[in-house]
């Protein structure tokens, strides 16, 4: 499952 | 990473030195709400246990993460410890569980699995939003605000309100979008535009940060 978009961001 | 991204991360960076250096050439911390700072600290603590229990996103990512918390810590210690003369709870009288309490049940309710970790990043989500009203409810007691702090609180504006770009940006790009972080970033931004108005027409062309009586 992939992470979900804004895990990525600060 | 985008430029709206990055300009807006360089913006919330520059708002954590910008409320460092006023807080030491003044050697003060007047004007600064205590409990937003708090909320600031429990939003980054809460969100970056993605540091420890998340994927590895970046070197740049886990820099910044740990810059964020660092300094927000740092900030609480120079706030209680360093300059606690100049700090006035007397003023910054926001009720903290009004925040608290309905970001946890949001939190609850939306989230992307029902795990702690998930739970608690949608819940530094939702705090993160409000966490500002603490500070722009003391400038509403105050009325007005040292131009340094107006700029503290503009940069703090601009970084969510660039996320914005940021999310349109990553929706045609990527083909999905954030649900969670794009509407409670709008939100966020939303909380600033009085702000931003006043900033914009007085404290730019050189005036005080007043508000209208």
């Amino acid at each position: 499952q992939p992470q979900p978009q804004a895990h990525d961001e600060l | 990473m985008n430029i709206f991204r990055l300009i807006g991360d360089l913006s919330h960076l520059a708002s954590i030195f910008i409320l460092l250096h006023k807080i030491q050439t003044t050697r003060s911390c007047r004007g600064i709400s205590f409990k937003t700072q708090a909320l600031y600290v429990t939003v980054f603590a809460t969100r970056y246990l993605d540091l420890i229990f998340g994927e590895f996103v970046s070197v740049y990512n886990v820099i910044m993460k740990l810059f964020f918390l660092g300094s927000s810590c740092y900030i609480l210690y120079l706030m209680k410890m360093k300059y606690k003369p100049t700090n006035d709870p007397s003023i910054d009288t926001f009720r903290l569980e009004y925040l608290l309490g309905p970001c946890t049940v949001l939190a609850l309710i939306f989230n992307f699995s029902f795990t702690p970790v998930e739970i608690l990043w949608s819940f530094s989500i939702f705090l993160e939003a409000v966490a500002i009203l603490p500070q722009l409810f003391m400038l509403q007691r105050t009325g007005e605000a040292e131009a340094i702090t107006t700029h503290y609180l503009a940069a703090l504006g601009a970084y969510r309100a660039l996320y914005i770009p940021n999310w349109i940006y990553r929706y045609y790009t990527e083909g999905s979008w954030d649900p969670i972080a794009v509407l409670a970033g709008l939100v966020q931004t939303g909380l600033y535009l009085d702000f931003f108005y006043i900033y914009v027409t007085k404290v730019l062309q050189g005036q005080k940060f007043e508000l209208p009586a």
